[in-house]
């Protein structure tokens, strides 16, 4: 059961699937698998549905493993489903939160990609759909979505890392995701987990304009990473995409701000400087930890001021 | 299955704009595979260079006087540790 299961340990897909059964079956009147779709090679694609009730409450959206390679996300966001649940009706906030938000945890929202990197290149990074006419596979799924689509940072070369794909929400996970954000219509912050680099962003990325939020978002960028760094005082930085790194289009968060979602935030976990994409499993859990206290103050502040 | 043997990652560290605009030009050799993204004087930029490239790309660098240090010496050894280890793993918990 989850009371067994190795948080210090990177999973293949089946494992982390299973991994989910067990959670929603130790707590079925919190936990939901919410099927959202599946993936091109037609495997399901799960969000973890933390609710107490009531019908289309303000929700807020976290996802992981966008980017195939970022184990660390996918381990760390499996880490968080269960320290969600084990707090709920234990700390006080975790109650007031999901006794008035409903919280959408998605592990691993490229399955294909994710499954590759366990059985032909763990460096894969994108979704794994056929380009016609090229012999590369795979869309960048961050540079996917109907924000500033197609522009700087994003390449129209099918082999590229960054490939923005034929059209906006061109690859089916992203759609996905977009089509239940869209249908839900009642989500109040979205925030979509990376490795690597130690950063929190707002938006945009497809441009080094100022959002009309800015200021705000960044104090709750950086209340967020005070608490994050109270820890393991593991180094993070806050900033727009833009400025913090550099010009990327069709990213996830800068198309949830536009669509009104105004807490929008996307996290760049830990490499400690050494490994990269291949952080050792022993620094699992101390990620997951600092990125829970990081993740808990957003979601604090997202419950104390409702728009 | 892809294997990086004698695959490294150099960090990169530009010191001023031309060092940055000479490293746009790198970025579009698509072999190499950037881990990280932005090339600033802020922030080192990572890279994964293929065994058969490293030479070149170490001369290239070199040459422009570009620093940089070797932040994975080989990708494939740490591979493999992970590999051992999701495999241990796997039969502890079975």
């Amino acid at each position: 059961n989850a009371k067994i299961f190795d948080f210090a340990a990177y999973h293949d897909l089946d494992t982390i699937y299973s991994f989910m059964d067990t959670l929603v079956a130790s707590h079925p009147n919190l936990i939901s698998k919410i099927n959202i779709g599946n993936s091109y090679e037609n495997r399901p694609m799960y969000a973890l549905k933390f609710s107490t009730g009531g019908e289309n409450r303000p929700a807020i959206w976290i996802d992981a493993g966008i980017h195939a390679r970022e184990w660390v996300t996918q381990a760390s966001a499996v880490w968080i489903a269960n320290k969600m649940a084990s707090d709920y009706g234990v700390d006080p906030s975790v109650t007031s939160l999901l006794g008035q938000m409903d919280v959408y945890l998605m592990i691993v929202t490229n399955p294909d990609g994710y499954s590759f990197t366990h059985t032909d290149n763990r460096m894969w990074r994108k979704t794994r759909s056929v380009n016609p006419g090229s012999s590369c596979r795979g869309t960048d799924p961050n540079r996917n979505w109907d924000a500033g689509f197609g522009g700087p940072g994003a390449s129209k070369n099918p082999c590229s890392d960054s490939y923005h794909g034929p059209y906006a929400h061109s690859e089916v996970e992203v759609k996905n995701v977009v089509d239940l954000i869209k249908g839900h219509g009642n989500f109040k912050s979205f925030i979509s987990i990376h490795s690597y680099s130690q950063l929190l962003m707002y938006p945009y990325g497809y441009t080094c304009t100022n959002i009309p939020d800015q200021s705000e978002l960044h104090a709750v960028g950086t209340a967020a990473i005070k608490e994050l760094m109270s820890l393991y005082n593991t180094k993070y930085q806050v900033g727009s995409i833009c400025k913090i790194i550099y010009q990327a289009s069709g990213g996830s968060i800068d198309w949830t701000y536009n669509i009104g979602i105004k807490y929008s935030f996307a996290f760049e976990l830990r490499d400690t400087g050494l490994y990269g994409f291949l952080l050792p499993a022993n620094q699992i859990i101390p990620t997951a930890e600092e990125t829970w206290l990081g993740l808990k103050n957003i979601m604090e502040y997202v419950r104390d001021h409702p728009y | 299955k892809e294997l990086f043997n004698g695959d490294q990652v150099l960090r990169i560290h530009a010191e001023s704009e031309d060092h940055i605009h000479i490293l746009k030009e790198l970025d579009e050799d698509s072999g190499l595979d950037f881990w990280t993204h932005g090339f600033s004087t802020e922030r080192p930029v990572d890279v994964r260079v293929p065994h058969a490239s490293l030479y070149a790309v170490k001369d290239f660098l070199k040459e422009n006087n570009i620093p940089f240090t070797v932040m994975i010496n080989n990708v494939q050894d740490l591979l493999d540790e992970q590999k051992a280890e999701m495999v241990s793993n796997a039969e502890t918990e079975r």
